[in-house]
């Protein structure tokens, strides 16, 4: 569904932010 | 070939999308969903991010949302 989409996109761009 | 159904989640595949054109998250996730690749939510989330880490794309931001892009 799109709602996980977000959540799966919302997931990957938290940890990138922690990376940086 | 399109075809195949058999998509892998690279990060051959993902620094080829971002060369071609900017693209946000939710556009990665959707080329390569869990039904295409085989793998669970969880690990798309993981491999993708891991991927991002190591290409270290370009980010900027087109209609308030926030896109990756490489260069050449």
């Amino acid at each position: 569904s799109s709602s996980e989409a977000d959540e799966m996109a919302a997931a990957i761009e938290a940890e990138l932010n922690d990376f940086i | 070939t399109p075809c195949s159904g058999d998509i892998q989640l690279t990060e051959e595949a993902v620094r080829r999308y971002l060369t071609r054109k900017p693209m946000t998250t939710k556009d990665l996730l959707k080329k390569f969903q869990t039904k295409k690749t085989g793998l669970s939510s969880e690990q798309t989330v993981n491999v993708l991010a891991q991927i991002l880490k190591r290409l270290n794309p370009d980010r900027k931001t087109i209609h308030d949302k926030m896109h990756f892009y490489l260069k050449e």
